[in-house]
């Protein structure tokens, strides 16, 4: 098997470096199914259309790589160390769990081996756990007032079982506690049977 | 407060609101944006009815009534910065699109930008009054990404010195564009200019589509609502069939190309003129997609704290669901990525506010780039926004499926992202063609600059896919 790029899967840098070669990977191919279709004769247009499948992956990986690294440029401006470690956690589990939902992508250009693929998986475990307490916090700083998220499931206060009550009872089929359907249907329908 | 999640606050690492000050901007930001939020959720004017009450009609009769409490408002308070002017209206609607939407997101920038002199000083008056409201007719019954498909004509007739517009086919009709139902009595028409026998491609005209007075569609106009769709509620998505409309040759918006009187043509200084506009737009949409994603994620994980089910050591009270593998692997990823899309709006809005600058003093060096930028980013947040919205429904169980979750709504109102301004496919290759062409440069050995100049350090390094 190739030698592998030396990848630090606790390192952002080194994640950010492995996203970008998959993108220059991905535009290579896609750049030499052109050629090939145009080597079987066909014409420009044609080429293109034909590679078409292969262009939107090298698209798709380039945008991956450009989030990868804004998110990794973010961190160098933030200056509160607390802050800066758990943007650091959830940096570091984008750029992860991006590689395991693309790690065909990772494999197939020889950027990762097998085992670095599983210990990515196992390193996203730790990164689950090490959130988990500050996954509310988290939510919490996006600041979204209950009014403009409008959901019982997503009040600040976390009293959802008693508004979603409350909201059920004000839907307009529970205006009368009999519907009307009942005198115009269900009640003729027992004298009919 | 619910003690779950009073405990979940207790736990946390770090100081809440200074992240928040950083997602704003600065402490200064967050203040600002909390005051105006008050504004709005103080306010009696803007009480309004649970939508998932009322029929289409009374939800629509809602939105136009908050809509035009919302623009008298906005000239008492005197709130003029743009970003401050679209957090106000997104506060009034709640985050649902509103029927005056497009006049505020297309019409009024449209004028802006592609009126000549002498008609910005007609026709900005009324519409920043909104003595006329307006909205944009681009995407026809049969014609949407692919512009050079349109098929409406404007027929300039030397004669009378007016243009001609009309719907040659079924297919023509325009089709979609918001507030054109009911709402609007102007619009402006994107068609197929032909002058002294030649066609000069898409151009933008201004049309009057209803009474002033009245509101009755004008001769020679079919107009009203495409009937209901997947969300959207609000807003009166509208077609408009032109029956051999006259409307005066000043009603094409003139301020790059022109049609002289004798119906000569003079072509536009450069053809990436409207790149301007869809870089802006869909930058906005990259910031949508934040936004969207941070409200769904903030329902599920909260959710999450509070609801507690089955068991993971028998015999101990039921956990809380954040407290399982499996959820933490459906959620935090999309916590991630909605930090992630959060710092890629900023540095979208930032970055396109700069090469505006240089577009205003003709440098458009970097539009190309910034252009093929925007598309991709456009299409790959909002697809991954799509599905995540889904998971974050799914994460609450039934009530995920209940329209008191609001997640129901942030779906449906969001996933249009993936098909307009763009479809996103379409969106991939525009992206895809410069991705290429900047190969093809740094293969013939050209320096490239900017965020594709990893394209040269391939060739260096001779990346070549291994076999594994």
């Amino acid at each position: 098997a190739a030698r592998p790029t030396v990848v630090d899967v606790n390192d952002l840098s080194s994640l950010v470096e492995v996203y970008k070669l998959r993108a220059a990977i991905l535009v290579d191919l896609a750049a030499k199914s052109i050629q090939q279709e145009l080597q079987r004769r066909k014409s420009q247009e044609d080429a293109w259309n034909n590679s078409a499948i292969d262009l939107v992956r090298a698209s798709d990986a380039h945008c991956h790589y450009v989030v990868v690294k804004l998110f990794a440029d973010k961190l160098g401006e933030v200056g509160d160390t607390a802050i800066h470690s758990v943007l650091s956690t959830l940096a570091l589990l984008y750029a992860l769990h991006g590689i395991t939902k693309n790690s065909g992508d990772f494999l197939q250009a020889g950027l990762l081996s097998v085992p670095q693929v599983m210990q990515i998986s196992l390193r996203i475990k730790e990164l689950l756990s090490q959130l988990r307490r500050n996954a509310v916090a988290l939510v919490d700083a996006f600041d979204i007032h209950d009014k403009k998220l409008n959901s019982v499931l997503g009040r600040y206060d976390g009293n959802v079982y008693e508004h979603m009550f409350e909201w059920a009872r004000r839907s307009p089929l529970n205006a009368t506690e009999v519907h009307e359907s009942f005198h115009k249907y269900l009640k003729p329908l027992r004298s009919n049977l | 407060m619910n003690p779950d999640i009073a405990r979940e606050r207790e736990n946390a690492t770090f100081d809440v609101n200074k992240l928040t000050n950083i997602l704003d901007g600065g402490p200064e930001k967050t203040a600002r944006r909390r005051e105006i939020e008050s504004l709005v959720f103080s306010d009696p004017d803007f009480k309004e009815d649970d939508p998932n009450f009322l029929s289409r009609s009374e939800r629509y009769d809602q939105a136009v009534r908050k809509s035009v409490q919302m623009i008298l408002k906005l000239r008492e308070y005197g709130i003029a910065d743009p970003e401050e002017i679209q957090h106000y209206k997104s506060m009034v609607s709640v985050n649902r699109p509103e029927a005056m939407g497009l006049h505020f997101a297309m019409f009024l920038p449209t004028l802006y930008n592609m009126c000549d002199p002498e008609q910005s000083r007609k026709w900005l008056p009324l519409a920043e009054s909104c003595q006329i409201v307006g909205t944009y007719a681009q995407t026809e019954m049969g014609h949407g990404t692919h512009l050079r498909g349109l098929e409406t004509t404007a027929t300039y007739d030397p004669a009378t010195q007016e243009f001609v517009l009309n719907s040659p086919t079924v297919s023509s009709i325009k089709w979609w564009p918001g507030g054109l139902g009911k709402t609007s009595n102007y619009a402006i028409v994107l068609a197929q200019l032909y002058s002294l026998g030649n066609c000069h491609g898409l151009h933008a005209f201004i049309v009057q589509i209803r009474d002033i007075s009245t509101h009755k569609p004008l001769p020679g106009i079919v107009v009203g609502d495409i009937g209901p769709k997947f969300g959207f509620h609000e807003v009166d998505n509208g077609f408009l069939k032109l029956e051999n409309v006259r409307i005066p040759r000043e009603n094409m918006l003139m301020k790059y190309s022109k049609v002289e009187p004798d119906g000569s043509y003079v072509k536009p200084p450069s053809a990436k003129l409207t790149y301007g506009t869809m870089v802006f737009i869909r930058s906005m949409i990259v910031g949508a997609s934040a936004v969207a994603l941070a409200k769904a994620s903030t329902i599920a994980i909260r959710y999450s704290a509070v609801r507690h089910q089955s068991e993971i050591r028998a015999g101990e009270p039921e956990p809380q669901i954040l407290d399982y593998q499996t959820q933490q692997y459906k959620l935090f990823p999309l916590l991630a990525m909605a930090y992630a899309f959060k710092f890629v709006g900023q540095y979208m809005k930032q970055t396109y506010h700069r090469i505006s600058e240089d577009i205003n003093h003709g440098n458009f060096s970097e539009l190309p780039e910034l252009h093929a930028l925007s598309a991709g980013l456009k299409a790959f947040t909002t697809w991954e926004t799509n599905s995540a919205i889904e998971v974050c429904r799914m994460s609450c169980g039934g009530h995920g499926y209940s329209q008191s979750s609001a997640l129901p709504d942030i779906y449906v109102d969001f996933t249009p992202t993936c098909t307009y301004e763009g479809e996103n496919s379409v969106m991939m290759l525009q992206t895809a063609r410069y991705l290429v062409k900047s190969y093809r440069q740094a293969k013939a050995g050209q320096r490239l600059s900017g965020i594709v100049s990893y394209l040269n350090e391939a060739q260096n390094r001779g990346v070549q896919p291994q076999p594994v």
